[in-house]
């Protein structure tokens, strides 16, 4: 059995990255899964931040989707074990373009994933700060999205179009893809708009906001820099344990569903 | 004579669209200059943290870019004196698809404000953080562009395919649009990596980093809260002054220029 996740937000700058590299160093390290991260931005940051830097396309998921090289032939390890990744680079974003104009647009990175993710347990999916092309196939190969918001003004306006993006796939597609939570990110309890947001959420998502929380914190920036999870530099600080903690939620949500 | 500058980074969360409504405020209230701002994002938080909510399509730059509507049409007072905006919605992310098919494409937006942008002294462009055809008909109808840089690892990485893409749009399209200034936001003194990336940027752009550098702030958000521009809302504020002091900068470039 395989979990497909794919972690989305159309708004910029919330965490997704950082939330798929910390989450699956926790499913890697303290769970013992093997995890395959798949990097469907074109800004490639999730190769970069493990320390994974392709050498030329054909290394990267484009290659893939192009139907150019086979899933193993564009995995790469990385320095945490039982944890690969296989890197975007820019030109993922030539690749959108040629995608767009083919029938089934959608469903290509579904069939590429059905033909090599056996070996894992959990593939995790980061996402583009758009709702394009690459983030469709991202969301249409997944069995379940996770939703990291960073409590600010109009964070819920921006999941309308997400919501509305499911149902289409669901009644035009058949493809029902179920959103296993929110989780808010980068929290700062300085900020009053933290406590309202939170509010808010809770009262419109109910179970759909998981309740572990990513504080704001230096060590994430640090962890970066060092090409390691903040859950493996720096694995008793805050923002490490509460990574541990989402990742301890997202697992038995995972197996009760 | 009317500058149009284009905000741009493919990087999420990096102040975009804080800049372009505090930048603005400050050409509008400090300076006595007539602004319109253009929200070319679908996510539409321009319009919203001024206090314009379009009741629909028709209202929004998706009507003018489709040429359904005139510019003036879709022009919305705001609560600061001199500055106007015409908003975005989800839609505009359909206009996308529909425009991309057109000889042409980057071209619409130039040529929608080439009938009605005579009576501002200063337009400034809101984009995505991604870049496709909206961000290229921003790009491709603007003058000049500003570039807000969050000092984080691969800041500088993923800058390379903009400048790429300013050289195509002069080889192929014979337009030459220049980068006014890059600038430093939410900048927090306390990261080790806040002071690399600034030293790195100064070597790598040498003139083309702007001296102003806005720093990381709560009010910020109670800005947005309060659908007031923080140069508005908190004008003593560091935070504040810093955007009128890039302002500032900004305009004696454009004057020198
Ligand atoms: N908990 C945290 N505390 C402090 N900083 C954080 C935290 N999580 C992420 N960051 C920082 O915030 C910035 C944005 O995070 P990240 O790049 O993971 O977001 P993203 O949603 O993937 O962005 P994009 O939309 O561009 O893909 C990065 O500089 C990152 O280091
Ligand atoms: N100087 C600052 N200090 C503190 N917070 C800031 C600052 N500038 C922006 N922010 C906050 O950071 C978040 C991202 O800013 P903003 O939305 O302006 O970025 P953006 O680049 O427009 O994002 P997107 O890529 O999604 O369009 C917002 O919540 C905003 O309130
Ligand atoms: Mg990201
Ligand atoms: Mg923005």
């Amino acid at each position: 059995m395989t979990w497909v996740i794919a972690v989305t937000n159309q708004k910029g700058g919330v965490g997704k990255t950082t939330s798929v590299i910390n989450l699956s160093a926790a499913f890697a390290k303290r769970h013992g899964l093997r995890v395959l991260l798949l990097d469907m931005d074109p800004q490639g940051h999730l190769g970069l931040s493990l320390g994974v830097r392709p050498t030329g396309t054909a290394e990267t998921i484009a290659a893939a989707l192009m139907g150019l090289r086979d899933l193993r032939e564009v995995t790469h390890e990385t320095q945490v074990d039982g944890l690969r990744v296989v890197p975007s680079n820019e030109d993922l974003a030539a690749v959108e373009e040629q995608l767009s104009r083919q029938p089934g647009r959608e469903a290509v990175l579904r069939s590429v994933l059905s033909r090599g993710v056996h070996d894992y347990d959990v593939v995790l999916i980061d996402t583009p700060p758009s709702l394009g092309v690459l983030t469709f196939n991202a969301i249409y190969a997944a069995d379940y999205l996770l939703v990291p918001i960073q409590p600010r003004l109009y964070s819920i306006e921006g999941l309308r179009r997400l919501y509305k993006i499911l149902e289409l796939m669901r009644s035009r597609l058949g493809r029902r893809i179920e959103i296993l939570g929110h989780f808010l990110t980068m929290v700062d309890n300085r900020y009053k708009i933290t406590h309202e947001v939170r509010e808010d959420l809770r009262t419109r998502l109910g179970e759909g906001l998981l309740r572990s929380e990513i504080p704001s914190s230096v060590r994430v920036e640090e962890g970066h820099f060092y090409r390691s999870p903040v859950v493996m530099y720096a694995p008793e600080t805050p923002v490490a344990s509460a990574y541990l903690e989402l990742a301890s939620e997202i697992l038995q949500r995972l197996m009760s569903s």
